[in-house]
């Protein structure tokens, strides 16, 4: 093993506080972070020149797929959604509203995020699969003490075949300020015309960050 | 795992050597989900005339490396031999788990030593 000295400071070279524990056990690598490492990657690139156009130069501090400036993207999962089941008086009508919870506490203060995107994957009801007239999710702020939550955005829903997505940026958090240290959510999923409910099986967050201290302007080219 | 250095300086012209970074042998392997290392590689080499002057697409004729190899080849004793050192870089990217548990991927600029040049 490297000296601990030279391996710390390689660390703290990488921008990284301290080493990670390990991978968990029980959690996959999402394809969409393997796809954006094999695009990101050059020497990938070289062993796989089918993914990337012979001499496309990419732009240093750029996500090309995600068409977003950043050199940082991160896969956050929920810390567990809280499914709350309200009366007939709640405006979501029977259906359930979860609480989800985004732990942003390892993105440094220097981090500007360029993207945030919430990814949902529901569930049916077997009995009545699909609403006519498709779904509106409401995606809030949780509530503090005992006001009402604020709504900070809305977005017709027409399938839940697919995963939903949404952006955050902008909704949840200004455009150019940092992120917060946690993010606490409050999703509601409602049938447009009478149908089932649904279950929240998944909530993700990636989120794509730029950290300039990183960054180096593109060479000028050679004149 | 490198091209083994041969004495300070000597070993031929100036030019990159291969060095293969292993995050095995840093002891990383655990939180590193991809790659499992990268070709960083090296520069070293003889910075003296002629493998001073620059090759076709390289800086201009006459610049200040080759100026002091010149100085150097009329009085060794007044001025060393330019240094090799990195003239193209390019970037690695890396796939790991952090300490939350989420999947990160993060950029590195100037990772790779592509070309090495006397400066």
């Amino acid at each position: 093993p490297a000296a601990p000295g030279a391996a710390a400071a390689l660390l703290q070279a990488l921008g990284l506080r301290d080493t990670p524990q390990g991978a968990p056990k029980s959690r996959p690598v999402p394809p969409v972070m393997w796809r954006l490492f094999r695009r990101r990657d050059p020497q990938e690139a070289r062993t796989s020149p089918r993914r990337t156009s012979p001499g496309a130069i990419q732009r240093p501090c750029h996500v090309e797929e995600l068409g977003v400036a950043g050199n940082i993207v991160r896969h956050i999962l929920d810390r567990g959604a809280r499914a709350r089941t309200l009366g007939p008086t709640s405006p979501t009508g029977q259906c359930t509203e979860w609480t989800v919870v985004f732990d942003l506490s390892a993105v440094e203060p220097d981090e500007l995020p360029s993207h945030a995107r919430l990814e949902m994957r529901f569930a049916e009801a077997e009995a009545t699969a699909g609403a006519a007239g498709g779904w509106e999710l409401s995606v809030g702020r949780e509530a503090e003490g005992e006001g009402a939550g604020s709504v900070l955005l809305r977005q017709a829903v027409a399938t839940l075949g697919t995963p939903v997505r949404v952006e955050l940026l902008g909704a949840a958090w200004a455009r150019n300020a940092s992120a917060p240290r946690s993010l606490r959510l409050v999703l509601a999923l409602r049938p447009r015309a009478f149908g089932a409910c649904a279950s929240l099986i998944e909530a993700s967050l990636l989120l794509v960050t730029l950290d300039s201290r990183l960054c180096h302007p593109l060479t000028r080219p050679r004149r | 795992d490198a091209e083994p250095a041969v004495g300070r300086g000597l070993g031929g012209a100036c030019r990159a050597r291969r060095l293969y970074v292993s995050f095995r042998e840093v002891g990383w392997h655990r939180w590193v989900i991809a790659p499992r290392g990268f070709l960083a590689n090296y520069c070293q080499g003889q910075c003296s005339l002629p493998a001073t002057l620059p090759g076709p697409g390289g800086p201009p004729a006459l610049n200040h490396a080759v100026l002091r190899a010149l100085m150097h080849s009329a009085v060794p004793s007044a001025t060393g031999l330019p240094c090799c050192v990195p003239a193209r870089l390019s970037p690695i990217s890396v796939l790991f788990f952090d300490n939350s548990d989420n999947v990160v991927l993060r950029h590195y600029e100037d990772m790779v030593v592509d070309e090495c040049g006397c400066r």
